[in-house]
């Protein structure tokens, strides 16, 4: 469950509370996805420079709601929610702040010595 | 060993975030390992290894650090006992690009390589290390860090394959864990995203079944004193 933040970044509410039908029969989830996309950018100051990048990252934030939810399934020891990653496909996220080489021990690695673990 | 353990409460762990992962894995190893050898917690520079580091895997043609592109924590090491050592981060500061030359100044090190390790994919081994020579360089599958935001990460399912560097700096014998109302034993977890993620930039993941591939790529390593120097 994403969690709800307050524009100064403390939580508010942990679980997202079922928004009650407006009047005007907005779509109560558009809402919450809305809702919670104008505070991530307040909290993370996000500034986009055109309505077209706007919109697109809007959508992948709202991609990464859906994922953030998955992660919350899979993990459930774990909170999973919005983060300052929340505007970034997986693959962007793993360019940009992953960078590990592909990873294989090196065979010349020397082992380290087995230390005594009881008492 | 000790039921709990966190190198934190030892002042052996500096602040910080990087860009460039297995270069934040390395000097954080090697500033725990020289805060054990001098007394002294400096932090050291990762800029110097992303402009000065191309050490590659004897083993992999062609997979050598390069800044951005990637590297290995091993490498780095390896890069770092040749080189003589590392500068401290005032001296060499982070620019978060590759695209510098190298200006390392051999006259200002800070910290020195003595030797490395890899530690075996045994928990008690891997806590054992982590007690007695400091935080570890360790790799680890980052799919569920992008949404983490605090808690005992204990996913029912993570691929194995090791795409961050991180430092681990403690464990704990039982963290919390409000859904399933389980005590969990757990690793905690230096990343280099800064203090805005997670548990104040820190992760807790459990321990027990390599999860996420944390328990796969650990490495030790010891650093000269260069007190007596």
């Amino acid at each position: 469950s994403a969690e709800a933040f307050s524009a100064e970044g403390s939580e508010v509410d942990p679980l997202i509370r079922q928004v009650t039908d407006r009047q005007d029969g907005a779509e109560p989830h558009l809402l919450t996805e809305e809702h919670h996309f104008s505070l991530f950018k307040k909290r993370f100051k996000k500034i986009y420079r055109s309505q077209e990048e706007h919109d697109h990252r809007f959508r992948i934030f709202k991609a990464n709601l859906k994922r953030a939810e998955r992660h919350q399934k899979l993990d459930p020891s774990a909170t999973h929610g919005v983060t300052q990653f929340s505007d970034l496909t997986p693959s962007e996220f793993r360019r940009t702040y992953l960078g590990l080489r592909r990873l294989r021990l090196p065979k010349d690695a020397n082992e380290a010595p087995i230390l005594p673990t009881d008492n | 060993l000790p039921e709990d353990f966190d190198w934190r409460e030892k002042g052996a762990v500096t602040p910080g975030t990087c860009g460039s992962c297995w270069s934040f894995s390395t000097t954080g190893a090697l500033e725990g390992a020289n805060f054990l050898a001098t007394r002294k917690l400096e932090s050291l520079s990762e800029q110097q290894l992303v402009d000065c580091d191309h050490e590659c895997d004897p083993e992999e043609a062609g997979s050598c650090d390069s800044g951005c592109n990637g590297g290995l924590m091993n490498s780095a090491f390896e890069y770092t006992l040749k080189a003589g050592g590392l500068m401290r981060e005032e001296d060499y500061p982070y620019t978060g690009n590759d695209r510098g030359t190298c200006k390392f100044d051999k006259s200002k090190i800070a910290a020195k390589v003595a030797n490395f390790s890899v530690v075996s994919l045994d928990e008690d081994q891997i806590a054992a290390n982590l007690v007695k020579n400091g935080p570890l360089a360790v790799a680890i599958n980052a799919v569920f860090m992008q949404t983490y935001m605090k808690g005992v990460s204990c996913p029912y399912i993570c691929s194995k394959r090791l795409d961050h560097g991180v430092l681990l700096v403690g464990y704990g014998s039982a963290g919390y864990a409000p859904v399933r109302m389980k005590e969990k034993p757990y690793w905690i977890i230096k990343n280099s995203w800064g203090e805005s993620w997670g548990e104040n930039g820190f992760y807790k993941i459990c321990r027990g079944r390599n999860i996420c591939g944390v328990d796969s790529m650990v490495s030790t390593v010891a650093a000269v004193n260069t007190n007596s120097q």
